[in-house]
């Protein structure tokens, strides 16, 4: 939408309304976490600013296209929009995006099919001049998740929406992520030059292998190859299908003495958040005593050249395979990611460590990697209604669950992935508490792009309330499986217990699937999370009862402040100061909150200066006439008198 | 494979409904099925 005054400033106020669902509330906040990774939008529970965006649970999933400057700007999140794409969707409206197809320029790239639209759904199918509507400068984007499905509308089979190139017919209506054009129109509306959480990202396709730097102090080096003796024979961004690129770096412990060791360490980076996600993918073919350590050097004024402190080891067989690692990371200072390989001990003559599409974020890393192996012949080879399942994981929390996936589809959905999470009990566990309460399982297929901020990957989630039933049951949905689940024998024999699984049946349609890097070298990677979500459960504190950031409560200060009616005594600038509860039509006032005041207060008061105003105007008027008419009525007196001299 | 005891639940009711489709179940009319026009550029359209 054209005009600086419905931007919204990059850190967006909001309020979670109560009524909105807990799951919702966790993906919502999974979608902040998204724009903060691929942008400069930023958000932050409201704390009294003038306009911010209430979130609530309308009957659908809707919203306002930019900042309407109306204080409470209104977003829905209805039943069933709890979906990352689709709030993710909405808020770029707030931001002030209208739909992709309602571009000017829209019908040279696709066709509308009037005659198969629904009576009176046509105005859904207007454009924006170019006077209203903006298009970045960007082309248009049959790949953008503002655009409609090629069905949206219609009213019979056929689809409304035609795309001109006809290899875009199944790729408009995409609800991932957000695509490059996408981005490339927010960075431009809201001029971002980086994304908030975003620190690193390389794939060593150019020789400066992105500032990233040979440690000092080591015995060998990392080199940057195409393939190395021993494995890896392609990298793993391009897998060997471009000539000329691909490329990875490679220690090679086959050529090493034991005892040396090679630093790679990455560029400087400035942490603001103090945890961070480290991801890469690691081929090892090196000796089974060899091990890669992952350590972060940290820089302040009295280490100037930097302190080193080991995080992880990565240690484990040799594979071959390019596999995935997480390592979650605490630097709170200026650092850098040092990765250490070491030859430890004698080994084949041939081989090494290996890395490739390193990212690093200041973002949470997911917990549960599920990789699935051949996944286009899974999907292809399964019979319908058949599932797979994932290994049960065990949360930090001591629950433990599985991903079910039907491969072709539950029955009666064709061509569809179908995604299930289910709570996992074994006999003899103990501790949980049921039924389990408040545990929001998310269940993400990796686009598997080197670039973070590129990946469109596919997740839902869904939140395990200890209060649901089961549909025709009295039975909790969600309580102990050794209760409503079933005892499966896993692949070593062991026995468990597998309870009823939530999800859908819609999860991802196999042409998505077999789309972008969601399958590499063949194989599949899901990246599973449960994460406590009971603290959403409670109101988000209104500003009159929640600090401002940067302002913090402290006892010890405002122990002698009183904040009469409600208010809260917070220090800013290092002196105590009351923050005034505020209503719809009513506020308190002054330095103790002890006044009140409200709209009917303010009425009274212009209508009194009013009148005032009215009055002295009225007083001014008389006494003026009352002097002027004095003043000409003696002039006449004094004219008639020289007259008569005149005359005389 | 075996079968649950009690059976699964389809958080999407069993169906791929998109945004619009939803706001359509829902009865709203909105413009471009998702989007609320304020007071002003309603008395524009």
């Amino acid at each position: 939408i054209i005009g600086d005054q419905y931007r919204w400033p990059k850190t967006i106020p909001y309020y979670m309304e109560d009524d909105l669902e807990i799951n919702a509330k966790g993906v919502i906040l999974k979608a902040f976490e998204q724009y903060r990774l691929k942008t400069c939008i930023d958000f932050k529970p409201w704390s009294g600013e003038e306009n911010y965006i209430s979130i609530f649970k309308g009957s659908g999933c809707f919203s306002s296209v930019g900042n309407r400057k109306v204080g409470k700007q209104r977003l829905s999140i209805g039943k069933n929009c709890d979906r990352i794409a689709t709030i993710e969707h909405e808020f770029l409206h707030a931001l002030g995006f209208w739909h992709e197809q309602s571009r000017a320029d829209r019908d040279d790239y696709v066709e509308i099919m009037w005659d198969r639209i629904s009576e009176g759904k046509e105005h859904n199918f207007n454009t924006y001049d170019d006077t209203t509507s903006s298009s970045l400068g960007v082309p248009y984007d049959y790949g953008s998740m503002m655009h409609y499905s090629k069905n949206a509308f219609r009213n019979g089979t056929e689809p409304t929406i035609v795309t001109k190139i006809p290899a875009f017919s199944d790729v408009i209506g995409q609800r991932m992520e957000f695509s490059d054009s996408d981005l490339l129109k927010l960075h431009r509306l809201y001029n971002c030059t980086k994304g908030s959480t975003f620190l690193d990202s390389c794939d060593f396709e150019r020789e400066n292998i992105c500032g990233m730097i040979q440690g000092p102090g080591d015995k060998a080096d990392w080199i940057r190859v195409s393939t190395a003796a021993g494995g890896p024979s392609t990298d793993y961004s391009n897998m060997g299908k471009c000539t000329g690129s691909g490329y990875f770096m490679h220690f090679n412990t086959g050529t090493a003495n034991t005892g040396d060791t090679a630093l790679l360490e990455s560029r400087l980076v400035y942490p603001k958040r103090g945890y961070q996600c480290l991801q890469f993918f690691y081929y090892n073919s090196a000796g089974p005593s060899d091990t890669l350590k992952i350590y972060v050097r940290e820089y302040d004024s009295a280490n100037l050249s930097g302190t080193l402190r080991l995080i992880k080891t990565i240690d484990g067989s040799p594979q071959e395979l390019w596999q995935l690692h997480h390592v979650s990371l605490d630097a709170k200072k200026k650092f850098r990611v040092v990765f250490q390989g070491a030859k430890e001990g004698s080994g084949p003559s041939t081989g090494g460590m290996s890395l490739d599409d390193i990212n690093l974020s200041e973002t949470t890393c997911p917990e549960f990697v599920w990789r699935v192996k051949n996944f286009s012949d899974v999907m292809d080879k399964t019979p319908a209604d058949t599932p797979i399942f994932s290994p049960p994981f065990t949360s930090k929390e001591g629950y433990t669950f599985q991903m079910g996936l039907y491969p072709s589809g539950k029955a009666d959905y064709p061509g569809e992935l179908s995604a299930y999470a289910h709570l996992v009990a074994r006999e003899g566990d103990t501790g949980q508490t049921w039924p389990c309460p408040w545990k929001q399982i998310t269940m993400m297929l990796m686009d598997q792009h080197p670039h973070i901020q590129k990946r469109m990957s596919n997740q839902r989630s869904v939140t395990t309330d200890p209060n649901m039933t089961a549909t025709d049951s009295n039975q909790f949905f969600w309580d102990d499986p050794r209760k409503v689940g079933v005892e499966v024998t896993d692949t070593d024999g062991s026995k468990y217990f597998r309870g009823p699984g939530a999800g859908t049946p819609v999860y991802l349609t196999h042409l998505r699937a077999k789309s972008r890097d969601f399958i590499k070298g063949g194989d599949a990677i899901f990246l599973l999370t449960m994460e406590d979500v009971s603290h959403l459960t409670g109101v988000q504190p209104p500003p009159s009862v929640s600090p401002a950031p940067g302002t913090t409560a402290a006892p010890g200060v405002c122990s002698n402040v009183e904040c009469l009616n409600n208010g809260v005594c917070v220090v800013d600038g290092g002196m105590p100061e009351c923050r005034c509860d505020v209503g719809d039509d009513w506020w308190y006032y002054g330095n103790r909150c002890q006044n009140k005041g409200s709209i009917k207060d303010k009425t009274t008061l212009a209508l009194a200066s009013s009148l005032s105003v009215l009055a002295a105007m009225l007083i001014i008027t008389l006494v003026t006439v009352i002097c002027l008419k004095k003043k000409y009525k003696k002039r006449a007196n004094d004219d008639g008198v020289i007259m008569r001299n005149t005359g005389a | 494979s075996p079968r649950a005891k009690l059976p699964d639940y389809d958080v999407d009711g069993g169906r791929d409904l998109d945004i619009f489709d939803i706001n359509e179940e829902a009865g709203l009319n909105l413009v471009e099925g998702d989007i609320v026009l304020d007071e002003t550029q309603t008395r524009n359209s």
